[in-house]
């Protein structure tokens, strides 16, 4: 594993725990879409399903079992929360989520490795998590202010994936006959939804100022 | 041809 892959993976571990420690000091949840954290749990299950046929380090098992075990805590808590679950967005966060699930998993059954429920599945995984966090940017441009924790827990997600293209890149020039095409394509689109935001966030970074998306 | 490669990202 290189530094790349691993500074992404934290990242991406970060991300969660800032959103969840957001909520659990806060004990609010304004301005997260449960519809992008159900579908990342979706992401996590269909992806993680090798989990019991296939072994490959320790610390491979032990961040799937967080990842699924930190997606499933989140949703508890916008779901059944007694005063988490009242600040939630309900009447904004309405995006048609089965608009993303159902291409991803056609798309799925026409491009993957092997047609095979568990390949399937896996790809259908990769598929739904480049496009997983629209819900919540459409929330975020519907809210308009953007508060802090949740702004640095997309812009965390968003760099997660950036450190991934470039682990990519460097395990193409050092790793002979890596190639993953699937993965690829659809990580560098994943990216590329995070460009806009990327852009004023950094723009409320420079001017010490609160983030905000325009109208 | 496409082949799967180990799944060792997460």
């Amino acid at each position: 594993m290189n530094i790349f892959r691993l500074a992404g993976d934290m990242t991406h571990l970060l991300s969660i725990i800032v959103l969840l420690l957001k909520i659990q000091a806060t004990k609010s949840c304004a301005g997260v879409s449960l519809k992008t954290q159900e579908l990342y749990a979706v992401v996590f299950v269909t992806r993680y399903l090798d989990l019991f046929y296939s072994f490959i380090s320790l610390y491979n098992t032990v961040m799937k079992i967080i990842f699924l075990l930190t997606a499933f805590t989140i949703i508890w808590y916008m779901r059944k929360h007694k005063v988490v679950c009242q600040t939630y967005d309900k009447e904004q966060d309405t995006f048609r989520v089965l608009f993303l699930i159902v291409p991803c998993f056609v798309l799925a059954l026409l491009v993957n490795h092997e047609m095979s429920v568990t390949e399937v599945l896996w790809t259908f995984s990769i598929y739904l998590e480049a496009v997983a966090i629209l819900p919540q940017l459409v929330l975020l441009q519907r809210t308009k202010n953007v508060d802090n924790l949740t702004g640095n827990y997309i812009f965390m997600l968003g760099s997660y994936r950036a450190l991934y293209l470039v682990n990519w890149v460097y395990r193409y020039f050092t790793e002979l006959g890596y190639r993953q095409w699937i993965v690829w394509v659809s990580g560098t689109v994943q990216t590329c939804v995070y460009l806009d935001f990327f852009y004023y966030y950094v723009q409320a970074w420079r001017n010490n100022e609160r983030m905000k998306l325009p109208g | 041809g496409a082949q799967p490669c180990e799944k060792d990202e997460l």
